[in-house]
């Protein structure tokens, strides 16, 4: 379900753009980041077999956040406004190849790399929060593609506890990023809940 | 095996 929640927000995205010739509203810092999460986590698909399922999903991932990134940037670049989207990103790769560098499975290029992508993925959404309360409202379809996005991370969390009492193993890295990760998404999901699925236009409090 | 190093989930 988690997957296919996040698989859902990228066609939600796309249509987006796609229906509206626009990505407005729209952060690219955000989406920049996804790109590098998934290059980076996603390099074990040249050794690391796990099924048709798993490669193919890697594959897309990487496809369409790099299609993502081509469209924002060459084809309806006129539609994306860089002086709203100003969030610092430097104050998020610094400490994630930090925290890649402190919290891994082993000491070795890759796997730093691994853990750096699950901390980047963690709070890659930032740039667009920062984006959407500087404007204070969204797109309705603006607001699905996020909800569905944050959705993603939340429904591993019932998957890793029935992993542990399953298969007895528990991934902490992953476990204490997928946290922080929703966790950055209540304040949204309220307004989500309370406006959007009310029928009412997204709109933060002044 | 309690920590999961297999990299199996997206």
């Amino acid at each position: 379900a988690g997957d296919i929640s996040h698989l859902a927000s990228i066609v939600i995205l796309l249509h987006k753009i796609y229906t509206s010739h626009s990505c407005r509203g729209i952060s690219f810092k955000t989406q920049a980041l996804y790109v590098l999460v998934f290059l980076t986590r996603y390099l074990d698909l040249f050794w690391h077999w796990v099924s048709l399922y798993n490669t193919a999903m890697k594959v897309f991932f990487i496809a369409s956040s790099v299609y993502v990134l081509y469209l924002m940037k060459y084809k309806y670049r006129p539609t994306h406004d860089p002086s709203i989207d100003t969030f610092k990103v430097e104050y998020l790769l610094g400490p994630c190849l930090i925290l890649g560098l402190i919290f891994n499975y082993e000491f070795k290029f890759t796997e730093i790399l691994w853990s750096f992508s699950i901390w980047l993925e963690a709070v890659a959404i930032l740039p667009q929060l920062f984006m959407l309360q500087r404007t204070g409202e969204a797109e309705a379809i603006t607001t699905h593609y996020l909800a569905a996005l944050g959705a993603y991370r939340a429904l591993y969390i019932p998957n890793w506890i029935w992993r542990y009492f399953g298969d007895n193993v528990v991934d902490p890295i992953a476990v204490v990023a997928g946290l922080v990760q929703t966790g950055l998404y209540l304040d949204f999901f309220y307004v989500y809940f309370t406006k959007v699925l009310q029928g009412q236009k997204f709109e933060l409090p002044a | 095996e309690i920590l999961r190093t297999e990299k199996d989930e997206l």
